[in-house]
C-alpha cells in the first residue's frame, strides 16, 4: 500500500458518499446517468467475485464489500425510488451501453492475464468495463451543458480516483522489481484520459469558488 | 499469456 493508492481509495469511497448522498439523502436523481450506475455495478460485481476465495487483505475485503454494496445501492433507488424515478431523465441517459459491453466482455475473452482461467476472463472483462463505465454519464452532462455543483464533485472524485491509481502503479513500477500489470495500466490511463476535458472545465469553474456548477460547452 | 500477478488491488 502506497499513499497515492491509499487516496485513489478514499476518492473512490467519496465518490460513493457524495453520490449516496445527493440519490438517497437528496432524493433526486438529476443529472445523474443509470447506465453508469447499472455498468459500476457489473464491474464490481465481476471484478470482485473473489470474495468468495481471495482474502489479500481486510482492507481489501471490507472496501470490495462496500462498493458493491453503494453500487448495487444506488442502482436500486434510482431504478425504484419515487422521487429519484421522478427527476432521473431518462431520455437523455441514451449512450448505447450496449456497444461498451460487448467490445469489452470479447476482449476480455482475448486479452487477460491466465487463458485457461474464466475468473480471469471475467476480471479482465471487468477492468476494460470501468475504463468506458463512465461515458454514459460525461454524455449526458454533456447534454445538459450545466452540472449541478454534488454532481460535479462526485464525478470529479471519480475521476481522481483511476488519476491517483496511476501515480500508485507507477511508484510500485519504480519500487517493485517485478512489477507489471499492462492490462490494468493501459485501461486506468484510457480511464483516466475520458476526464480530461470534465477536469478542466471543472477547474476553470471551481477556481471561481466550490460552489459555482461546472459549464460543459 | 503474461504470468498471473496477485491481485492485491481493489
Amino acid at each position: 500500500m502506497n499513499i497515492f493508492r491509499f487516496l485513489g481509495d478514499m476518492s473512490h469511497i467519496l465518490s460513493f458518499l457524495l453520490l449516496l448522498h445527493k440519490i438517497v439523502g437528496g432524493k433526486s436523481a438529476a443529472g445523474i446517468s443509470l447506465r453508469t450506475a447499472e455498468m459500476y455495478a457489473i464491474v464490481f460485481c465481476t471484478r470482485y467475485i473473489d470474495l468468495l476465495w481471495n482474502f489479500a487483505s481486510l482492507y481489501n475485503y471490507l472496501l470490495k464489500l462496500l462498493f458493491i454494496g453503494a453500487s448495487l445501492t444506488i442502482v436500486y433507488f434510482m431504478r425504484y425510488g419515487p422521487s429519484q424515478k421522478a427527476t432521473y431523465n431518462a431520455d437523455e441517459d441514451a449512450f448505447p451501453v450496449q456497444y461498451l459491453i460487448a467490445p469489452c466482455a470479447v476482449l476480455g475473452v482475448l486479452i487477460n492475464q491466465d487463458h485457461s482461467s474464466p475468473f480471469e476472463m471475467v476480471w479482465a472483462f471487468s477492468i476494460y468495463l470501468e475504463a468506458v463505465a463512465i461515458l454514459p454519464q460525461l454524455f449526458l452532462l454533456q447534454k445538459q451543458g450545466e452540472v449541478e455543483n454534488l454532481t460535479s464533485h462526485y464525478v470529479f472524485a471519480l475521476g481522481a480516483y483511476r488519476a491517483l491509481y496511476l501515480l500508485n502503479w507507477m511508484f510500485r513500477f519504480m519500487t517493485e522489481p517485478d512489477y507489471q500489470q499492462r492490462i490494468v495500466w493501459l485501461s486506468g490511463l484510457v480511464q483516466t484520459a475520458l476526464y480530461c476535458d470534465f477536469f478542466y472545465h471543472y477547474y476553470q469553474s471551481k477556481k471561481g469558488g466550490l460552489n459555482k456548477s461546472v459549464k460543459l460547452p | 499469456p503474461e504470468e498471473e500477478e496477485e491481485k492485491d488491488e481493489l
